[in-house]
């Protein structure tokens, strides 16, 4: 493992570590789309079916029980936690599933590695991540006022994918030129539908301001 | 060239 490897890792679980103490701390998930948390246990969900077939290392197995697990208990809390429940913006958060994960799916029966289950929902899984955080980017720019942990949690979310495009970049130079065209396409994807919110929110921290997106 | 189905990331 490279170091852009760990930082893109280490990224993604202070995103949602990050998540969680927003959740945990102020008793509120205002401005975080449950649509894309959804859509998040169904990416982990469909991706480490491998979990049970195939043991790769420590690390691996601990970040992958804890990726499914955290993503679990924010939906848990989003849904059924009496007093956070209630803090949902629920008629601003509108985007539909279906309208991400059918053609996902179609797509990775179309074009996937190897014609076999767990290779066509791995293969889905990179694509629906690729896609997740749309109906979470809707939401931000329907609110008004964004508080600092959502933005950071996004921020991070979007940074760790970055990261992992440069991993794939030293990791093409360091081993045997290995290629891989479907993670790589979709990361790029996943990456520049950040690119809007980058921009805000390094203008609003230059500028020390309230993060705000346009309409 | 083909892809090499490595799922060491996560």
């Amino acid at each position: 493992m490279n170091v852009f490897r760990l930082a893109g890792d280490m990224t993604h679980l202070l995103s949602i570590i990050i998540l969680l103490l927003k959740i945990r701390a102020t008793k509120s998930c205002t401005g975080i789309s449950l649509k894309t948390q959804e859509l998040y246990v169904i990416v982990f969900l469909t991706r480490y079916l491998d979990l049970f077939t195939k043991y790769i290392s420590f690390y691996n197995t601990t970040m992958k029980l804890v990726f499914l697990g955290t993503s679990i208990s924010i939906v848990w809390y989003m849904r059924y936690h009496k007093v956070v429940k209630q803090t949902y913006n629920k008629d601003q958060d509108t985007f539909r599933h279906y309208f991400l994960a059918i053609p996902c799916f179609l797509l990775a029966l179309l074009i996937h590695h190897e014609f076999t289950v767990i290779e066509v929902l791995w293969t889905f899984s990179i694509y629906l991540e690729a896609v997740a955080i749309l109906p979470q980017l809707v939401l931000l720019q329907r609110s008004r006022n964004i508080d600092n942990l959502t933005g950071n949690y996004v921020f991070l979310l979007g940074a760790y994918r970055a990261l992992y495009l440069v991993n794939w970049v030293y990791r093409y130079f360091t081993e045997n030129h290995l290629v891989r065209w479907i993670p790589w396409l979709s990361g790029l994807v996943q990456t520049t539908l950040y690119a809007d919110f980058f921009y805000y929110y390094i203008k609003s921290w230059k500028n020390n301001e309230k993060l705000q997106l346009p309409a | 060239p083909e892809e090499k189905a490595t799922k060491d990331e996560l």
